[in-house]
């Protein structure tokens, strides 16, 4: 999946 | 978590202090460019503000802390403590270049329209390029101190261990974002002319310098 809102990279 | 963006985390962490203990313990910034660490500024508080609304770990929270909290130090660091030393005649590449392209593509190409996405899209975007007015300067002087040098090295590393672990993710979680890994290889390639130098140079004890 690509994209979603919650990024949980720095 | 994964090895390479372990070893990309901490060695943003690792370039980040470089430079502020630099700067602490020479008591100068000459060399750097204030321009590039008010982008870096800019790029962490766009792309955490997503600390007051979502939670993803502690590691998370406490490393965003961090690198805002280092940004903006250096930052009071060149443009007030240490201003004397700063390099502003050196120091005149146009940041407008770079935030306006980044801000309008921000609104062109994101994953969602909304205000948060957006500045994360323009965090991401602006990163790639924000170490720009810092080449520029180093070219303008046609040298660097090692010590700049290391920082930079420390600073290229980051993203481009990012790059593999993206690559990991693809392969082991399915995972992508084609708007981050875009902009990753724009700015690792940003780098690959210093690293040549870096390897070549500064690792076998000499000063980077440029060509006349």
């Amino acid at each position: 999946k690509s994209s979603s809102n919650k990024h949980d990279e720095l | 978590m994964n090895i390479f963006r372990l070893t990309g985390d901490l060695s943003h962490l690792l370039a980040i202090i470089i430079l502020l203990v630099k700067i602490w313990k020479t008591r100068s910034c000459a060399g750097i460019s204030g321009k590039s660490q008010l982008l870096f500024a800019l790029v962490y508080t766009t792309r955490y503000l997503d600390l007051v609304s979502t939670y993803i770990s502690a590691y998370n929270t406490f490393m965003k802390l961090i690198f805002i909290c280092a940004s903006y130090a250096t930052v009071y660091l060149i443009y007030m403590k240490f201003k004397a030393t700063y390099d502003h005649n050196h120091d005149t590449f146009r940041v407008e270049f770079l935030i306006l392209p980044s801000f309008v593509l921000s609104l062109l190409i994101n994953h969602d329209f909304a205000v948060l996405e957006i500045l994360w899209t323009f965090s991401i975007y602006l990163e790639s390029v924000a170490i720009l007015p810092q080449l520029f300067l180093v070219s303008k002087t046609g040298e660097a101190e090692s010590i700049t040098s290391h920082y930079l090295f420390a600073l290229g590393s980051y993203r481009g261990l990012y790059l593999l672990n993206w690559i990991y993710r693809y392969y082991a979680e399915s995972h992508y974002d084609l708007i981050a890994i875009v902009a990753g290889v724009v700015q690792t390639v940003l780098y690959c002319d210093f690293f040549y130098l870096y390897v070549t140079k500064v690792l076998k004890g000499k000063k980077l310098q440029l060509p006349a």
